[in-house]
């Protein structure tokens, strides 16, 4: 709302030009310092079936990304892409309530399948479709 | 080697492993992504020749079919399969086949168990019998579509422009000694000189086999000239056991699944 007099606007920007220690919430964090690099995001992983030692059953395909999300779901959320809305929610909430309120967790936002082509026991040949398989991008849920 | 993990980016991730894991690490490693295959262990397939036959090139066509951004990687497994023929046979998996992959969760392909040449006496006609076990399906899944494919040859010596008339039978019945009791699935004619797979639709017989498995007493093909004379699928271009690997017939059945698979909890 527009403010009446200039004063509490005044002390609003003094005090926000003063290092804020005190308001400096235990949930609080500073968001410009390095630990924007733990902000949530997708880590790369393969999983090698050669590795596994299973190229004589599995034909195709050699291995798959299987990625995986991790990272903090941190206030303010418009530093995370894909956040949901609700995370905007629980990180206000966890604001609030740090210890009882746990923050937005880091979790997957696009999955894709992959098809695995395999033998079974008789050599039949099986082709197998499997959803969900790759995390394509992370975010704050 | 590497049996680290590695963040993708190549920095180690502070709680991973930073060494070669020990050998029962890998072996319930494999034991946590089988549970993600749905396998309840790794199959232990005996792949003397089996490796390269027709059913798995026909399946890598569909799986190449499927999985486009793997392409290149799948191209590199398919080349070095093809290259072990000196037939660069024509495409497998036909449009049709395609089209019945969107539909499907999964795909599975048959060797052929048994086949009988009967030779009988020439008054009684030639007939060959195919047989396929279809009772390794995994719980829950449904047959869309089932597709019998046999391969023919160029017939150039004694038939050159004879016209023959091939019939797809499932067995229904039979005694030792007596001739099968037959369902005609398919009659079809084919010309001396033509050359491919043949795809014969055996959706309601896979049916029939996967939910009463002691009525699949399995399938029998025979050819006649138009003149009504029987002759053997040999004669008529048909490729059996005993051709090329890479020709060889098959059953292929593409499946949905019934129920979504959800893993237990555990």
């Amino acid at each position: 709302s527009a403010n009446p007099n200039g004063k509490r606007r005044q002390q609003s920007r003094n005090r926000s030009s003063q290092p804020q220690e005190s308001s400096r919430g235990p949930g609080h964090t500073d968001y410009n310092s390095s630990d924007q690099k733990t902000a949530c995001r997708r880590h790369e992983l393969y999983v090698s079936f050669r590795e596994l030692s299973w190229q004589d059953w599995i034909i195709a395909p050699e291995g798959y990304a299987a990625n995986y999300c991790d990272g903090e779901c941190s206030f303010p959320l418009n530093a995370h892409m894909n956040a949901t809305n609700h995370a905007i929610v629980q990180t206000l909430v966890h604001l609030m309530n740090p210890d009882n309120v746990p923050k937005p967790c880091c979790a997957p936002t696009k999955l894709h399948a992959i098809s695995v082509l395999y033998f079974d026991d008789n050599s039949n040949v099986i082709l197998k479709k499997y959803k969900n398989m790759v995390v394509r991008a992370c975010g704050c849920h | 080697g590497s049996n680290y993990l590695f963040d993708g980016n190549n920095e180690v991730h502070p709680s991973f492993v930073h060494r070669r894991l020990r050998t029962h690490e890998k072996r319930e490693m494999q034991k946590e992504i089988l549970s993600i295959l749905g396998l309840p262990h790794r199959p232990r397939p005996h792949l003397s020749h089996g490796k390269y036959n027709s059913a798995p090139l026909f399946m890598m066509d569909l799986y190449n079919t499927i999985s486009n951004e793997e392409k290149n990687e799948v191209d590199g497994i398919l080349d070095q399969y093809k290259s072990m023929f000196t037939t660069q046979g024509p495409p497998l998996a036909t449009f049709q086949d395609s089209a019945f992959l969107n539909d499907a969760d999964m795909v599975m392909s048959f060797v052929n168990l048994v086949e009988y040449d009967r030779e009988l006496s020439p008054e009684r006609h030639h007939h060959k019998e195919f047989k396929f076990n279809l009772s390794q399906i995994p719980e829950g899944e449904a047959v869309t579509a089932a597709e019998f494919r046999i391969y023919k040859e160029c017939v150039s010596r004694s038939f050159r422009n004879e016209t023959f008339l091939l019939s797809v039978y499932q067995v229904v019945g039979g005694r030792p000694g007596r001739d099968a009791d037959l369902f005609l699935l398919e009659s079809r004619r084919l010309w001396a000189a033509e050359e491919g797979w043949l795809e014969f639709d055996i959706t309601a017989t896979s049916n029939v086999w996967v939910m009463s498995p002691d009525h699949n007493l399995g399938l029998q093909i025979s050819v006649e000239t138009l003149s009504g004379q029987s002759i053997s699928s040999k004669d008529a271009g048909l490729v059996g056991r005993d051709g090329a690997i890479e020709r060889q017939p098959f059953m292929v059945a593409f499946f949905k699944v019934g129920e979504v698979h959800v893993r237990s909890p555990r």
